[in-house]
């Protein structure tokens, strides 16, 4: 099963 | 004070409908530069980011940076009552508590006012690193819509794989098994119409058609989408507006477990 990813994984808090 | 008018005001509208069913509210924050807006929807899956170019209205006028807090709904339902062919023009003083968005028809015979109340959002602004793409595709707008709107019919992810071949979407469900391939076309008088793949790796990831679909309400707005391509990262869909910016969505992968 694929798990869906979230953004914030991926880009970081300004 | 900010003002910021907009000949083409049928842009504005259309920029509206490609985020009021992705983004339920947001700041719009404008300074010199021109109006930019970034937000995450609401299950922090995807990002929306636009830039609306100062140099795109005329005239524009920003005294001060403002932000704009937005619920999209509400100013959706403002922007329907623009004509197409109206210039709508965006004011607000320096310390807003409202924006008041003003649509002429271009006879001038008919001026309408609407003013909003405006939000306190405290929103979350995201870092976007520069990404070495693995694979960028560029197709007609057009054509990307289409293919979202087919294979949705049969799952609910898209399998997105690009090497020397070309470009596959691929969707599977209970019904069965659908693939769409696209070859990098050679016309190359026909631009609008191009398929064109830069490859640096072949790359294949799978992303929720549900975000996708939403991405392809900016259709109206560009004849070209791009797809920045990039293992085990988020997808990059941008349109590039003609003379004014662009709207680019992120989507994160969904990854096998």
């Amino acid at each position: 099963v694929a798990k869906q990813g979230v953004i914030s994984q991926y880009f970081s808090s300004l | 004070m900010f003002e910021a008018r907009l000949v083409q005001g049928s842009l504005m509208k259309k920029f509206m409908e490609a985020i009021k069913d992705l983004v339920k509210e947001a700041n719009w924050d404008c300074t010199g530069t021109g109006i930019s807006l970034q937000a995450m929807d609401t299950s922090h899956v995807s990002l929306v980011s636009l830039l609306l170019r100062s140099d795109g209205f005329d005239p524009y006028r920003c005294d001060r940076n403002i932000s704009l807090g937005i619920n999209m709904e509400s100013m959706a339902k403002i922007m329907k009552c623009a004509s197409n062919d109206d210039v709508i023009t965006i004011r607000s003083e320096d310390h807003p508590d409202n924006v008041t968005f003003v649509f002429e028809s271009p006879n001038q015979e008919k001026v309408c006012d609407y003013e909003m109340k405006l939000m306190d959002i405290d929103s979350e602004h995201l870092g976007i690193p520069d990404t070495e793409y693995d694979a960028i595709i560029s197709m007609p707008a057009s054509e990307f819509q289409r293919i979202c709107r087919d294979l949705s019919n049969i799952g609910d992810s898209v399998k997105i794989t690009c090497n020397k071949d070309g470009v596959q979407f691929s969707a599977q469900g209970d019904t069965g098994i659908g693939k769409i391939a696209l070859k990098q076309n050679a016309v190359i008088d026909k631009e609008d119409g191009q398929v064109s793949i830069e490859l640096n790796d072949p790359v294949s990831l799978t992303f929720a058609l549900r975000y996708l679909t939403f991405f392809t309400k900016a259709t109206p707005l560009a004849s070209t989408v791009t797809l920045s391509v990039s293992a085990k990262n988020p997808v990059a869909v941008e349109y590039r507006v003609d003379d004014i910016g662009y709207i680019r969505y992120y989507l994160a992968p969904k990854i096998e477990e």
